[in-house]
């Protein structure tokens, strides 16, 4: 493993870490779009599979059964628990529009024609959109709160230093997918203007708000 | 085998 790819995943890690601690500590997921965790569980469901299939390593195995978990946890905190201050008149983003060009492109683009790559495909496709209701969401109240917006940099920055972990592997391992970094560099894209807005405005001790 | 997908990635 290079650094890109253990910082990225690290960074993944502290991004899930920061959404709970968003949860927990202001008891509440205003802000937060439960649309967009659905999607993310989805992802880790379909993606994970592999966990009963392939033994890669204790690491591998504990990652997986974390971000697995802890999406569903989170799904489970913003329609259960906390139900009461999940904003979902402003979480209106279609879902299906997301999952049906996901799932098409999947049985279409894949690297073989078997369920569990086809599933793979469809999480990794759907993952590198899954974030767009909780974008579209922030651009609607036209605000984040701070935490929320240190949530979304770091999960930004997971995929982008992904990039690098691919170019990484292209030079030094002969080893590249096409599938998984095409996803990966659209996803990385989608993060842009918010990380220019994370960068001249949280960072400079700002609230994440957009211009009216 | 080699169309198989890195399990190794998150």
């Amino acid at each position: 493993m290079n650094a890109f790819r253990l910082v990225g995943d690290l960074c993944h890690l502290a991004a899930i870490v920061l959404l709970l601690l968003k949860i927990w500590k202001s008891r509440s997921v205003a802000g937060l779009s439960g649309k967009s965790q659905i999607l993310f569980g989805l992802v880790f469901v379909t993606r994970y599979l592999d966990l009963v299939t392939n033994f890669v390593s204790p690491y591998n195995t504990i990652m997986k059964v974390f971000f697995l978990s802890s999406s569903i946890a989170t799904v489970y905190l913003i329609y259960t628990k906390f139900k009461a201050t999940y904003d979902g008149n402003h979480d209106t983003f279609r879902m299906e529009f997301l999952l049906i060009p996901c799932a098409l492109l999947a049985i279409v683009v894949n690297h073989e024609f078997s369920p569990m790559e086809i599933l793979w495909t469809f999480s990794i496709y759907l993952e590198a959109v899954a974030i767009l209701p909780q974008l579209f969401m922030i651009s609607k109240t036209g605000e984040a709160e701070t935490i929320t917006s240190h949530y979304l940099f770091a999960l930004g920055s997971y995929r982008g230093l992904y990039i690098m972990n691919w170019l990484y592997r292209y030079y030094y391992e002969n080893n590249f997918d096409v599938i998984a970094v095409v996803a990966g560099i659209v996803q990385t894209v989608l993060y842009c203007d918010f990380f220019y807005l994370y960068i001249t405005k949280v960072l400079q001790g700002k609230k994440l708000q957009l211009p009216a | 085998d080699e169309l198989d997908h890195d399990h190794d990635e998150l």
